[in-house]
């Protein structure tokens, strides 16, 4: 038996060091510790790296603190499209989705696009019907809303520019 | 953006990515995260990464492919091959970001060019990190 190894990332959406809370700070650690905890059970119990990866990867995608699943930010029209990818190092199987809606774990729509479908990535409307034939959970609206992905949303659209996860709208940009 | 790599007792490895993408995105603009060899890569030859930051620059680098060829061509360690990516080839495209890696051998590297990368390892020698800022 080799060394096994877990490592995540996660996209805050924008808190800079100089902005950041003691409070906030403690919880997106405890976050990062709880998905790394996820996929790091998978790997002591003697698991496999694939549903390691979906472990870590979808306890990220079920909090509001990162970019992804619940805590996706908006688009210009209010929705939120996510997008998803995973990659087996085994054999080189992969499978990805894009702009999809009202997915509450699109990494395990990736998962079975990668493993129950012919292709490598499905886009938009025609992959959310291939997750409600596989029956890949789904969520309202009101389960990816929150007050500050909102505010930022507003905040992004009086400017006129896109957001990233970890820059802040310019603030030297003027209109007119 | 959301991203995990692993590395199993097998020696097999793995990538994932997942995104809500750019507040105000439109026109159905898409990202690398979902393109396999821009933001998510896994070969057991070489490496599993999962990238986050700026898509376009991602895109067009095929930043998690470059790692791997990298590594595969010219024999880098993954250490070496995501700094030549990360802080020489993607920021000559003015891609902000970065990645996370392992490579089969339970090696793991996080890599950022920028200042808020949330991220976090452990590995079954008992090294364990989790950091926010650089």
């Amino acid at each position: 038996m080799s060394k096994f190894t877990i490592a995540i990332h996660g996209g805050a959406g924008t808190i800079l060091k100089s902005e950041i809370t003691a409070k906030q700070e403690a919880d997106y650690k405890n976050a990062l510790e709880v998905a790394l905890t996820c996929g790091y059970q998978v790997l002591e119990k003697g698991g496999s790296a694939l549903d390691a990866v979906r472990a870590a990867v979808v306890s990220l995608e079920d909090i509001d603190l990162f970019n992804a699943g619940k805590g996706s930010v908006f688009a210009s029209d209010g929705s939120q499209e996510m997008d998803a990818a995973i990659m087996d190092g085994k054999n080189l199987d992969a499978g990805a989705v894009s702009a999809v809606k009202n997915i509450r774990n699109p990494i395990e729509l990736a998962f079975a696009v990668m493993t129950l479908s012919d292709h490598v990535m499905l886009n938009g409307r025609g992959a959310e019907d291939f997750a409600r034939l596989h029956n890949i959970k789904s969520e309202p609206d009101d389960y990816f809303f929150s007050a500050l992905r909102f505010a930022q949303l507003k905040q992004a659209q009086q400017k006129g520019e896109m957001m990233l996860d970890h820059r802040s709208l310019n603030p030297n940009k003027k209109f007119g | 953006t959301v991203g995990a790599v692993a590395c199993d007792a097998q020696g097999n490895i793995a990538a994932a990515t997942s995104t809500g993408g750019m507040t105000n995105k439109k026109w159905g603009r898409v990202g690398d995260s979902p393109i396999i060899g821009a933001g998510t890569y896994a070969n057991n030859q070489t490496c599993a990464i999962s990238c986050t930051g700026h898509g376009e620059p991602f895109i067009r680098s095929v930043t998690a492919y470059d790692v791997s060829c990298l590594m595969e061509y010219k024999n880098l360690s993954l250490q070496d091959a995501m700094h030549i990516v990360v802080h020489d080839k993607l920021l000559k495209l003015h891609g902000e970001g970065g990645m996370i890696g392992v490579d089969a051998k339970g090696n793991a590297a996080m890599m950022f060019n920028s200042e808020g990368m949330y991220r976090a390892m452990k590995n079954s020698e008992d090294a364990m990190e989790i950091s926010i800022y650089k």
